[in-house]
């Protein structure tokens, strides 16, 4: 479903290259559940970056169901970032101008769904994450987990076949920590997203049938999960 | 050194009330090590509010060193904050157009230290947390952990007899996260400083002296740690 080809990602500060991502491969199969791991500036948010295609690579191609993203159109990439891929940043990104309820509606709104059914979905997912009595809140008047959580619900307001998690427990306590992995999990196993997390937490990541670990820009190793 | 007796914080949404915290009795004693841990919205980082005199309780009292922090003046809690409170924010708070050295140099200023020994400060502080070579970034230049990384750097910026890091690892993968702890640590056994910590990570939580369970807005629970 997704392909990186040696992809590389070099940021360019006056005369000063950061490589940030140093001819990465990797081939993401439709249905599967991959983890990336990697220490802190390794490259992982650059790489799911390239993935979800909110970012070009300074050299290499990126393949979304065999087409070469360089070559879309941006309306069509629009499109398909709207409609097929979900992604839950590492900082949230929320309007904080918006309730918690307002923020999960808001993907929804462009995919012509009606009112009810976008308030209806939003209040289920919310409700998912245990959010059902904060729905009114803005995310200045949420804790930081409770606005991971508005992340991740709202990362699954459209039903996306693909789930970019890019650290979704990082906020949270254990226990939180263990239902949202169940959560992708279940995602993964009984509606078959194709689900790409990265985590630093190495118990999460054994839920993932593949976990990849990247350092200094490049992936050096792959095992398999438990998450078979 | 920080007494909350009783202490209370309601949040008013209309005609909801939302009880943040609801009698909390904590006494934190010069140079201890403590870590406050609990579910994701449990009223932990409104504890630390509260212990860094961000915040006013709706009901209770907050002792600083003896004085009831209500009765003093917003300047003489701002000097207090200033040069005697480091905090590390949940959500890093970082000043998007300054660099991560501008970002670290910027609580000594006023505190009148030259600029010369300023800078020199704000990049051994840096290098600590192995951000060296990113001195020239701007926090949108930076991964989430290297972002976290130098919130902790601004909060050691003017020295503090009191450090409050509210869950300065979730950002972190597992070896700088325990370079992050063994740091707290020793600003602690050597240095002295009071360190209060927020953590999810409970093989963190063990550097610390004294562990508090936090549960809906109330302490439920408090254990020797190993940190003795
Ligand atoms: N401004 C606000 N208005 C209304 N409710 C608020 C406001 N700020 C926080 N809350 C609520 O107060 C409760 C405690 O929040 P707090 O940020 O202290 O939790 P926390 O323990 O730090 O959680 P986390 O581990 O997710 O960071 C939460 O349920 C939150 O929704
Ligand atoms: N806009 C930018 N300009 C320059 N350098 C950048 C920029 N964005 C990221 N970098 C650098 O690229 C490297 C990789 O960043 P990335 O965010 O992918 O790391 P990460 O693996 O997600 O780290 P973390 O676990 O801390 O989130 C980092 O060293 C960072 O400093
Ligand atoms: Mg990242
Ligand atoms: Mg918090």
């Amino acid at each position: 479903i997704i392909e990186l080809q040696d992809v590389w990602k070099i940021y360019k500060m006056g005369s000063v290259e950061v490589p940030a991502l140093r001819g990465v491969n990797l081939k993401i199969h439709k249905g599967s559940f991959v983890a990336v791991m990697g220490a802190s500036g390794s490259g992982k948010s650059t790489c799911m970056n390239m993935i979800g295609c909110l970012d070009v690579p300074t050299k290499g191609k990126v393949y979304l169901d065999g087409q070469d993203v360089s070559l879309m159109s941006e309306s069509a990439l629009a499109q398909i970032r709207g409609r097929k891929i979900g992604f839950v940043f590492q900082t949230f990104n929320l309007i904080p101008t918006l309730t918690a309820l307002e923020n999960v509606m808001l993907p929804m709104t462009f995919q012509n769904i009606p009112k009810h059914k976008r308030e209806k979905r939003a209040r289920e997912l919310l409700e998912m994450v245990e959010l059902g009595d904060r729905t009114g809140h803005k995310p200045g008047e949420l804790s930081g987990g409770q606005q991971q959580r508005v992340a991740i619900s709202r990362a699954l307001s459209n039903d996306p076949e693909l789930v970019l998690a890019d650290e979704p427990t990082g906020n949270l306590d254990s226990k939180m920590g263990v239902e949202v992995m169940s959560f992708l999990s279940r995602l993964n196993k009984e509606e078959g997203k194709t689900v790409v997390m990265v985590t630093h937490d190495s118990n999460g990541a054994k839920h993932a049938e593949m976990i990849h670990k990247l350092m200094d820009g490049r992936i050096v190793g792959s095992e398999v999960g438990e998450g078979q």
